[in-house]
């Protein structure tokens, strides 16, 4: 999901 | 991941650790301002709730794991440490939590990109990081007396922000779908708070003269 892709950074 | 990624996190433990051995080694915390300490502390618990149910990489999970335990860490060594606990500059760490808590709170139930609990508390997150860092810029400039390891922990938290920003702009080219306002925005927020100490800090260094912010 597009909310999700970004939570791969710290 | 790119290099600026990279770099930027590395930049980024490097500052953690960097504290944390001068507040082990030294037993010495004064120049550090515990809220900060604990809204960092914060701010990496709301943000790695899921830490053990989403798995994104060894790397990711390994760093989150760091963050969490330096963090509580150095707020446990300020207020907790027989001795850490003397140095700590309460008269002067005067900022208040909740000025900055409590609008970082509101704004992420209203902001957000989907109003579910791990969102929000990941949104409050990104809010909060970007002026947690204000009591410690406002304890810098009160006590005056910055010492070289203080001084290169705030470079360096400054140094990992403009580093993520180089980090967006590389993967806004390279990736697709790649717009995250609300990062975006809080984190040039963060770096631009950085921007006054920058000056001083490059000046001090480039005159070869003691970190002093002006009153």
């Amino acid at each position: 999901s597009p909310a999700q892709e970004y939570h791969d950074e710290l | 991941m790119n290099i600026f990624r990279l770099a930027g996190d590395m930049t980024h433990l490097a500052s953690v650790l960097v504290l944390l051995l001068k507040i082990h080694t030294i037993k010495s915390c004064s120049g550090v301002s515990l809220k900060t300490q604990e809204l960092y502390a914060l701010v990496f618990a709301t943000r790695y709730l899921d830490i053990f149910v989403t798995y994104v990489s060894f790397y990711n999970t390994v760093m989150k794991l760091i963050f969490l335990g330096s963090s509580f860490s150095i707020v446990w060594y300020i207020r907790r440490h027989r001795v850490v606990r003397r140095s700590y500059d309460k008269d002067q760490d005067t900022f208040r939590h909740l000025f900055l808590l409590l609008p970082c709170l509101v704004l992420a139930l209203v902001i957000n990109e989907k109003f579910t609990f791990k969102e929000v508390m990941w949104t409050f997150s990104i809010y909060l990081e970007a002026v947690a860092i204000l009591p410690q810029l406002v304890l810098l400039q009160r006590t005056r007396n910055i010492d070289n390891l203080t001084g290169q922990y705030v470079f360096l938290l400054g140094a990992y922000r403009a580093l993520y920003i180089l980090n967006w702009i590389y993967r806004y080219f390279t990736e697709e779908h790649y717009v995250h306002w609300i990062t975006w925005i809080a984190g040039i927020i963060q770096t631009l708070l950085y921007a006054d100490f920058f000056y001083y800090y490059f000046q001090s260094w480039k005159n070869s003269v003691k970190l002093e912010l002006p009153a």
